[in-house]
């Protein structure tokens, strides 16, 4: 069972449309694919129909589960997507108190990686999505991950915040002595603004060993595939978005056989 | 003096360009204006060339003076920007541990309240930009604020947290007796997508009443300007993201004359 967490502390880098876009792919190629929605604003869970203030059973469910030591059978929070071989682990907007609640009390990192031992027959991929802020529940995420994708927009402000990415996922790594491997992909990349060329030359010449060859170009498809609640590889499979998500799809999977 | 919370749950929707490109606005205008930078991740602080990571004195100061009961004269956290006018209270990634420490404890939504007290004469402006999260950050914005501009991005998945986001306001209104005012600001307008033109539909038959009546469009020009460090309307003046949050400001200020 591979597990890929999609991480960035910026918000609106393109987290959410990572997972769903990925996920979309792999379980059109037949791989069983859980998507787990780790954010408290619940983007992932609204995607495909569901309301995360509403939702009974969620990621939360987990949470509290662990907090009461009882065994809950993860299944039984676990959602069906209207695409075969996707399932989904909600979010509920009520993991944003989950800091305040159990940030300073110990073993709560473990939480989703506990969850996922039941499953790691039951799926050949996990894909978590993760919410734009450090906390317990992106340290849960980095637990349990053999790849980090980090999604960056290809633009100034959002390149000087990825030292400090680097740095959180370090720290992390260290204080749990996880194997991950991270991932930086070039996002909303416009070719028209010059921008987007100096911040990419700016990746390559700072990043190279970790940074994916390509980019995903800016596409106005995501939008009207968001409203579709379909991912774009399976909304538009030949507009530009899906094309890179794909290539970047066939670049993972190769990079694991090696690995 | 007016003070202006740019507050919205979902990350990557405009709120750090709405705060800067406003408050640029000001300061070109002769306004007095203050810039705060409630966000962990510093956006705003980099914006301007500082470091959220090294920073010595920030709002967090502002923040254990206040758990520790010391007075910390609040210009001794103030930089100067190279704007006229314009001046900052900067962010630093210290601030993402405030609700752990300090989240259930009492008395702590009103430090930037406190805080800003003492300038009422020195500033006709402050705004503050918000993290996407809701905590004891936001809480403080709100709790300081005369109105709460919500940016929203014209497209699906952004319009499904816009119900939410009310909901918070609304809660934080009544728990503390609050009397802000909501405008929602459509952002990153694409007239070439259906979904964009969908979604301004969608707010304007439901949210009539708190939404402004024009949009800011999406304008290639504003990573231009996060890249030279200054706010679009004085890095180009006649560029359409400039003129959309001139009328915005102008809207505002006419309004609060109202008012
Ligand atoms: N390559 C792209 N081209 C154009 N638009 C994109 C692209 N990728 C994502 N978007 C759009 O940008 C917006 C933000 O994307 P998304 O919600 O995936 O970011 P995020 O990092 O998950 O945000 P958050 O920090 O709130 O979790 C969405 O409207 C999405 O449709
Ligand atoms: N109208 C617009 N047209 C095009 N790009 C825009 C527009 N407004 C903002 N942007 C770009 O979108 C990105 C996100 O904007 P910004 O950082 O202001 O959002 P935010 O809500 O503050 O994000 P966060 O949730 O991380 O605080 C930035 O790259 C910015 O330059
Ligand atoms: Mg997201
Ligand atoms: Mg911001």
């Amino acid at each position: 069972m591979r597990i890929w967490a999609v991480a960035n502390q910026k918000g609106g880098v393109g987290k959410t449309t990572t997972a769903v876009s990925l996920a979309g792919l792999l379980a059109e190629k037949g791989h069983e694919t859980l998507l787990i929605d780790l954010d408290p604003h619940g983007s992932l869970t609204s995607y495909f129909g569901h309301d995360p203030d509403t939702i009974e059973k969620s990621v939360y469910t987990l949470f509290q589960a662990a907090v009461n030591q009882i065994k809950v059978p993860t299944a039984s929070v676990m959602l069906q997507t209207r695409i075969s071989g996707l399932s989904l682990l909600p979010a509920s907007t009520a993991l944003v108190s989950l800091d305040r609640q159990f940030g300073s009390r110990g073993g709560m990192g473990l939480v989703i990686h506990n969850a996922l031992r039941q499953w790691s027959d039951r799926f050949d991929n996990v894909i978590i999505d993760c919410p734009p802020m450090l906390g317990v529940l992106l340290v849960n995420a980095l637990a349990c991950s053999d790849r980090v994708l980090v999604p960056v927009q290809t633009e100034f402000l959002a390149l000087k915040g990825l030292e400090r990415i680097k740095h959180t996922f370090e720290r992390v790594r260290h204080a749990h002595k996880l194997p991950f491997e991270e991932l930086i992909i070039p996002t909303m990349f416009d070719r028209r603004t010059r921008a987007s060329h100096d911040s990419l030359k700016f990746l390559r010449e700072n990043y190279a060993e970790t940074l994916w060859e390509m980019v995903i170009p800016v596409d106005t498809n995501f939008r009207e595939a968001s409203k579709a609640g379909l991912p774009l590889p399976l909304f538009k499979p030949q507009s530009r978005g899906s094309l890179a998500y794909k290539a970047l799809l066939d670049d993972l999977l190769e990079r694991d056989m090696v690995t």
